[in-house]
């Protein structure tokens, strides 16, 4: 359990979340292999930023409450990852 | 029979129907293009 240059404190929600959600996307687990994969690409910045702290605390609020939408919070979070990758494309300006 | 009563809810909702669909197509893209 890597957690790069995470904040302890994302780090652990972050866990949390992925925790609560394994149990709940067992007939997918490539779902959260996918999500783990979005965080190790995402900007270092960005992970320890009070931005990715609080979304982590929505979603996992949110899954909480409502476990029969649990793949849309982990699209949402893996879309969020996916806008602040730190292997982000450069607009091509003409 | 199939145990897919108790576990099948998340497919009920729609928004998490789509989103468990994009995923999975999302990984599967990303799969093939390695």
């Amino acid at each position: 359990r890597k957690a790069g240059s995470m904040s302890t404190d994302n780090a652990k929600l972050f866990e949390e979340f992925v925790d609560y959600c394994t149990s709940l996307t067992q007939e997918h687990p490539e779902v959260i292999t996918f999500l783990r994969g979005r965080l190790s690409k995402a900007s270092p910045t960005f992970l320890s930023s009070v931005e990715f702290h609080n979304i982590l605390s929505r979603c996992l609020t949110r899954v909480q409450k409502k476990r029969t939408k649990v793949y849309v919070y982990i699209n949402e979070l893996c879309t969020v990852l996916k806008a602040n990758s730190s292997k982000r494309k450069i607009n091509l300006s003409p | 029979a199939p145990a897919e009563d108790d576990d099948g809810d998340d497919d009920d909702d729609p928004e998490n129907r789509i989103a468990k669909k994009m995923l999975l197509e999302e990984i599967k893209a990303n799969l093939s293009s390695d």
